[in-house]
C-alpha cells in the first residue's frame, strides 16, 4: 500500500515536470523484440528536425538501443536495472533522474523505451502523458487476452511488422476483437517500421500529443 | 536471503518427487509469443504414444494454451498466477501442487510451459531436469545480450520460427555468437514448429532427457 502510494507521489512529480518543461512523454511498452527500436529509428528519421526528440532509454543490461538511437543526433539516457538487481520495469523516480540529465529546453517528445516485458511495466506508473503498447504479428492474436493488464493500462496499441502478414497465417480482426475484450477504449493502429506503411499515422498522432502540451 | 533459500528448498522437493515418478520435467520459458505452446503441439503431435506427456500450463490468465494442447488428448494442469497477484513467473511450490493433480505413473516427459517473459522466470528455480529458452527469429539478435540471466540460467536454447528467415534480415551468426558470449555451454538447435524443420533433433533430445530418468 505505502509503496503504491509512494510510487504515485513521484508519478505525479513527473507529471507537473513534464508539463512545466512543455514535454510531452510517451512511455513504449512491449514484449522483447517487439520492435520498439525500430520504430524509434523510423520516428526519428522522419521527423528530422520538425519536433526536438530525446530518449530515455530503459533496460536490465548494455547501451545497445541507446546506441542505435544517438546515431540520429537526440540526447539519450541510459536506466540499466542490472546492476541494481535486474528489475523488469521502469520506475517513476528513475526516469526523472535520467531525464533530469537531458536539455529539456530543447525537446517536445521524450519517448521513455521501458524493459521489454509485457507484465510488469504496466504496473507502474511513469506520469507520462500517454502509455503506448506495441504487439508484433508474429507474437500471436491472443496476448491481449493473456496479457490484459498491459493493454488496459494503455492509450495506444500500435501493431507492428505487418510487412511480415504474408509469411504468417495471421488474423488480424481476432487480434482487434481481443484488444477490444481488453480496453474497448484502447485506440490501435497498423504499422511497419520497415517499410514504412503505417508510419504516417503514428507520426500524426505524436504531433497532436506534442501540440497538446504546448 | 530466506526467501532464495524457501524456493531452493522447494525446487529440491521437486527434484525428488519427479525422480522418484521416474519424469523427466522440462521448463519452457520465452518471451511472450516465442512459439512455447506451439513447439509443444508439434511435439505432442509428433511422439505420439512414444511417451507419455503431460503438461503444467503457467500463465497469468486464460485457460487458451492448456486448451490448445488437451486437443492431444494429453493430461494438462493449469496455473492461472492472475488471481493472486498476476506473478509473471512460476515457483516451486506452484508447479508441485499443479503436478500433483495430474497421474504421473503415466507420464515419461513433464512440460511445463512458463509464462511469457525472458526476465523473472529465469531467477526461480524449478526443480525441473532442463530448462530450455526459445528465441524466435522475429525477436532479433540481441536478446541474448540484452537479456543474459535467462540464457544463463537455461540448458539449450532453441531458435524458433526459422520458415520465416526468407521474409527478414536475420544474422544467425551473431545471435549465435551472442548466445555464445552470455553462456559459452548453452547448446542451440534451430527449428521451426510450423514446417517441422529442425524439430527432429529437438525430439532425440528429449528421448535423451528420458532416456536418462529410467
Ligand atoms: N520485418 C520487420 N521486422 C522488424 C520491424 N520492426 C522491428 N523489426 C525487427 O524486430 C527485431 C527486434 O526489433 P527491436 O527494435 O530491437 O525491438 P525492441 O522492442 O526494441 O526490443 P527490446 O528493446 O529488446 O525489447 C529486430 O530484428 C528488428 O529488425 C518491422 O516493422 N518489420
Ligand atoms: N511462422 C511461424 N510461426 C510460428 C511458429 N511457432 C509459433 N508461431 C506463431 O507464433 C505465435 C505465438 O505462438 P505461441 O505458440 O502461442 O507462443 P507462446 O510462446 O506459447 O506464447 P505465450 O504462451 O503467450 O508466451 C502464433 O501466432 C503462432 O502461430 C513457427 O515455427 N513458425
Ligand atoms: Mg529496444
Ligand atoms: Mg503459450
Ligand atoms: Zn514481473
Ligand atoms: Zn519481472
Amino acid at each position: 500500500k505505502k509503496l503504491m502510494a509512494a510510487q504515485e507521489a513521484d508519478a505525479e512529480i513527473n507529471r507537473k515536470f513534464f508539463s512545466d518543461m512543455n514535454v510531452a512523454a510517451v512511455n513504449m511498452m512491449s514484449s522483447p523484440g517487439s520492435g520498439k527500436t525500430a520504430l524509434l529509428e523510423k520516428t526519428l528519421e522522419a521527423l528530422g528536425g520538425e519536433l526536438g526528440a530525446a530518449v530515455v532509454e530503459g533496460d536490465i543490461l548494455t547501451t545497445l538501443d541507446a546506441e542505435r538511437l544517438a546515431r540520429f543526433g537526440i540526447q539519450t539516457a541510459q536506466i540499466n536495472t542490472g546492476p541494481f538487481g535486474g528489475d523488469c520495469h521502469l520506475e517513476a523516480a528513475w526516469v526523472r533522474s535520467a531525464a533530469e540529465q537531458l536539455d529539456l529546453s530543447l525537446v517536445d517528445l521524450l519517448f521513455v523505451e521501458n524493459v521489454g516485458n509485457l507484465v510488469c511495466p504496466a504496473e507502474f506508473n511513469l506520469g507520462v502523458d500517454a502509455n503506448v503498447v506495441l504487439i508484433s504479428v508474429t507474437e500471436g492474436e491472443d496476448k491481449p487476452a493473456k496479457y490484459p493488464i498491459m493493454f488496459r493500462s494503455c492509450d495506444l496499441c500500435v501493431v507492428s511488422k505487418i510487412d511480415l502478414l504474408p509469411a504468417l497465417d495471421f488474423d488480424m480482426e481476432l487480434l482487434e476483437r481481443n484488444i477490444r475484450a481488453a480496453n474497448p477504449g484502447l485506440r490501435a493502429m497498423k504499422l511497419s517500421a520497415k517499410t514504412g506503411e503505417g508510419v504516417c499515422e503514428w507520426l500524426d498522432w505524436l504531433r497532436g500529443l506534442s501540440a497538446s502540451k504546448k
